[in-house]
């Protein structure tokens, strides 16, 4: 699994 | 969080006001774009899932169902009671084109294939092209409200302050990686780039925006 950061955009 | 994304998230939020304003000032939706914002509820409602599965913080939970009430808020005045004043024949863009085009890159360009995380790109591209229909219809009548203009300026600038956020971002925060975002909301600031002329040419001299046909 690659690197995604954590969704904390809106 | 960072002083680019608050004013990102701010822009955002004055620019549903401003179309809010708009709309019960004049008591009317002359000018503005229902397929646009039936997208922007599309968007939000996709996107925005995460909140029963995710919490990060009071912030984005608020934000989140304030943007998915507020757009919804919009549709219904657009759609029941200022329904006469709704400029039908001029609202004319092909937004299957724009759903088929979101919806192949959702399946193409996915993190991770789980529901969440397609219905979650989805929502990027389609983000990035909602505007399309609503600039459309400004292009084709030639000028708007200086409210509606504000609206459309307060929008694109919300994106271009993200792009900022995710530059600073990326220079300080070591792992902070979202192609897909990336791309997405670069194409949505662009989509802007004629707008963004038109607007500071016509604030300049003071008067409303008005486009060359």
């Amino acid at each position: 699994d690659s690197i995604e950061t954590e969704k904390d955009e809106l | 969080m960072n002083l680019f994304r608050l004013c990102g998230d701010l822009s955002h939020v004055v620019s549903i006001v401003l179309l809010l304003l708009k709309i019960r000032a004049t008591r009317s939706c002359v000018g503005i774009s229902l397929k646009t914002q039936f997208l922007y509820l599309v968007v939000f409602v996709t996107r925005y899932l995460d909140l029963f599965v995710t919490f990060i913080s009071l912030y984005n939970s608020v934000m989140k169902v304030a943007f998915i009430s507020t757009t919804a808020y919009i549709l219904y005045l657009m759609f029941f009671k200022f329904k006469h004043t709704y400029d039908k024949d001029h609202d004319t863009f092909r937004i299957q084109f724009l759903i088929a085009f979101a919806a192949a890159l959702a399946f193409v360009t996915p993190h991770r294939y789980s529901l969440l995380e397609v219905l979650w790109t989805f929502s990027l591209w389609l983000e990035s092209v909602a505007i399309l229909p609503q600039l459309y219809m400004l292009q084709t009548t030639g000028e708007c409200e200086n409210l509606t203009s504000h609206y459309i300026f307060a929008l694109g600038l919300y994106r271009a302050l993200y792009a900022v956020n995710w530059v600073y971002r990326y220079s300080t925060e070591p792992g902070y990686w979202q192609p897909v975002t990336w791309i997405a909301g670069i194409l949505q600031t662009a989509l802007y780039g004629d707008f963004f002329y038109y607007y500071v040419a016509s604030r300049r001299r003071g008067k409303r925006l008005k486009l060359p046909t």
